[in-house]
C-alpha cells in the first residue's frame, strides 16, 4: 500500500481544491519559510484523525483557509488520503470539518470515527502511536523521553 | 498482551542497534535500550542509550543537538519496523545536523525507502532533496492572503538532477 | 518602579517594529507588542504579535517555524537595545531558516556587529561564518574520550576569504 | 567593555587548561556535531552564574571533564572570561568548581556570589534577565511565552 496523492480543499494555507502530489518512494518537500510545508505535514495528520492541539491550532474550524485573519472562505475544509494497493486500487480517506465538527468517508462513504480509524489501521496506520508522524522541531524530543513515558509507546505499538 | 510487549521489546533492542550503526555508517556505534525490571519490561521504564561515533557510553542528556537527532531516528525506523506504516513523514529533522550527518542520514533515508517503506521529508537542504525520486516545490502566491501552491517534478530516472534543481 | 516599568516598555515597542523591518529587509513588514491594560502594562500581559513579509496580521500561532525564529531575534535585539549587555552569544538560531532568510540574519547581525555589541554565533551554515571577523573551529581529538580543541582565524582583514574557508 | 578571552580548565569536554579566543566583534564557532560548540557556550553561561539545569546537566560536579562518563579527570573545574575595557585595562572574571561548590574570583581575588553578580552587572550582564544568552533549540520558544511571562521579563530587565 502506498500514499499515490492529497487532494485538500481550503485547509489551512491550501485555498480552493487542490492537489498535492503525485508521490513517489522517497518524496522531498521543498520551499522558503512560511509557504506551507508544515501545513502539507498538517493535513495528512488532519486526515489521519489527529487532534486540533497537533495541528497547531486550538479549534478545529482555526483549519479553515482564512481563519488565521478572521476571514474564513468557506465553512469546510476537507483532505482527503489516496491510497493505492499493490494492484493499483485506490482507497481514498477521507476527513471534512464544518464549524467544530468532524465528517469522516472511506471511498465517500460516510462512515463513523471508529469505523474510519479501523480501517486506517488495517493498512497499518495507528494514529495514537504516533508511528509515522515527526512534527517540525520534536526530532530531539523522541529520544529524550522519560522511561515510563518509553514504556507507554512500546505498549502503544505491541 | 505481556507476550506480545516482550516480543516487540526484544525486536526493536536488537534492530535498533543495526539501524544505529547504519545511520552513523560506523560498526562501533551503539544503540542500547535497556529495561530497569528485565523480567517484567512491561512493569518498569525503558531506558534508551548511545554510544555516538568515538565517544564512550554516556547518558542521552550528555549528547550534544545533533547526536540527540541521529538517536531519535533510529528509535524511530527501530519502531517502525515491528509495527510498519505504509509511509513516514518527517518535518526538517535534520535541522540540526551538520553536513556529514545530512549525507549519512540522506543516503540511508534513501535506502529505507528503497527497500521498507515510502518516506515524505520535509527539508531546506540540498542534500536531501538531491536523492528524492519526487521533488514538490511549494511556493507562496498572494490573493486576499498568502496561498500555498505547488509544483511537482519527477526525478526518478533523470540523469540531469544537478541542471534541474539549480 | 512602574515609571521604569512603562519607560521600557515604550521604548522596546518602538524599537523592536524597526528591528523588525530590518530583519525581513522589508519595510511593511511589523512588530507589534501591545498591553492587555495600556495605562497599567506592569498588571497585565504584554502581547507580541508580527506581520510577516507579504502575510496578514496574525496570531504568533499561526506562524511558521522560520518566521517565528526571525520574530524572536527581534524580541531579542529590541531588549538588548534598553538593556544593553556587553554580547550576545546565539546558539543555532539559523537553524529553522531558508537560505534567504539566513543571508538576512546574517547581515543584519554583521550590522549590530559593528554598531552595538560583540556577537559570538554558534553556527553549522557557511553564510554565517563567511561574513565574521574571527572563525573558531572546534575539532574533536580523541583520548580517554573525545576532547575538544580550537583553532582561530582572524579573518578580519583578509580579502582572499573565499580562499580560506574552503 | 568587550570579551577578548575565556579561559576553560577541565570543563565538559575541554580536557586540561585551554584558550578559547582571541575574540572580535563579529566571532563564529563552527564544528562538527558533538565537537563541543555549545559547551563553549555553557562555560560562558557558566562563568556568568548559570545553575546546573542551564548548563545540561544535574549537578556542578558533572561539568568536570570526564564526569559523564564516571572518570572526572580532576576534582574542579574552571573557566575564566578576561574584559578588556576601551583603554585595553583588563577585568578577569572567574567561577570554579570542586564537588558541587561553586567559588568566585574576580582578578583573582575571591569573592561572593553577590558582589560577583554586582559587578558583572556593572558592566551590564543581568544573567538572571537572560538578555543575552540564546541556547541551543530555544530560540523560537522567546517568540511565544505567555503575556504573563513578558510581563516578567520586561520587569526584570527594567
Ligand atoms: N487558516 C489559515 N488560512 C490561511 N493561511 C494560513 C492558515 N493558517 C496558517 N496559515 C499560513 O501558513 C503559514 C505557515 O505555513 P507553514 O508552517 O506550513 O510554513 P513552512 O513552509 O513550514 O515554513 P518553515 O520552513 O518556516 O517551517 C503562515 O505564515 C500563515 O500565513
Ligand atoms: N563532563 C564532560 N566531560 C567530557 N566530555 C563531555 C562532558 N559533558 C559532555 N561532554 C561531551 O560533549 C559532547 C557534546 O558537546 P556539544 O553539545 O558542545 O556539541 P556541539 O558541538 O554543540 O554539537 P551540535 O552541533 O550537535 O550541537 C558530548 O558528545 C560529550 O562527548
Ligand atoms: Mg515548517
Ligand atoms: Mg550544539
Amino acid at each position: 500500500v502506498y500514499l499515490k496523492q492529497i487532494d485538500v480543499e481550503n485547509f489551512k494555507s491550501w485555498r480552493g481544491t487542490q492537489v498535492i502530489g503525485p508521490f513517489m518512494r522517497f518524496n522531498c518537500i521543498i520551499g522558503t519559510n512560511g509557504s506551507g510545508k508544515s501545513n502539507v505535514m498538517d493535513a495528512l495528520s488532519f486526515a489521519m484523525g489527529e487532534r486540533a492541539a497537533s495541528l497547531r491550532v486550538r479549534h478545529l474550524r482555526d483549519l479553515i483557509h482564512g481563519a488565521h485573519i478572521g476571514q474564513p472562505v468557506s465553512a469546510t475544509a476537507r483532505v482527503a488520503m489516496r491510497y493505492h494497493d499493490d494492484e493499483d486500487r485506490e482507497t481514498v480517506f477521507c476527513r471534512r470539518v464544518s464549524g467544530n465538527a468532524s465528517e469522516y468517508f472511506i471511498n465517500d462513504i460516510h462512515v463513523t470515527l471508529t469505523k474510519y480509524m479501523e480501517e486506517l489501521e488495517k493498512i497499518g496506520i495507528v494514529t495514537k502511536a504516533k508511528n509515522c508522524l515527526v512534527f517540525q522541531g520534536t526530532v530531539e524530543s523522541i529520544a529524550l523521553k522519560d522511561p515510563k513515558e518509553r514504556t507507554k509507546m512500546f505498549e502503544c505499538i505491541s | 498482551r505481556i507476550h506480545l510487549f516482550s516480543k516487540c521489546f526484544e525486536h526493536v533492542s536488537v534492530v535498533i542497534d543495526q539501524i544505529y550503526k547504519r545511520l552513523c555508517r560506523n560498526s562501533s556505534a551503539q544503540a542500547i535500550l535497556s529495561a530497569d525490571n528485565p523480567d517484567e519490561p512491561y512493569l518498569s521504564g525503558i531506558n534508551y542509550n548511545c554510544v555516538a561515533p568515538g565517544k564512550r557510553f554516556m547518558s542521552m542528556e550528555n549528547l550534544s543537538g545533533g547526536e540527540k537527532a541521529i538517536a531519535a531516528l533510529a528509535l524511530l525506523f527501530a519502531i517502525h519496523s515491528f509495527c510498519p506504516a505504509p509511509f513516514f513523514i518527517l518535518d526538517e529533522v535534520d535541522a540540526a545536523l551538520d553536513n556529514s550527518n545530512i549525507g549519512k542520514v540522506a543516503r540511508f533515508i534513501r535506502e529505507e525507502s528503497m527497500e521498507n517503506m515510502q518516506i515524505i521529508v520535509i527539508s531546506l537542504k540540498e542534500e536531501f532533496f538531491s536523492k528524492s525520486d519526487a521533488l514538490l516545490g511549494v511556493y507562496s502566491d498572494f490573493d486576499v492572503c498568502m496561498v500555498s501552491r505547488i509544483l511537482s517534478l519527477d526525478l526518478y530516472l533523470r540523469t540531469d538532477r544537478q541542471l534541474l534543481i539549480f
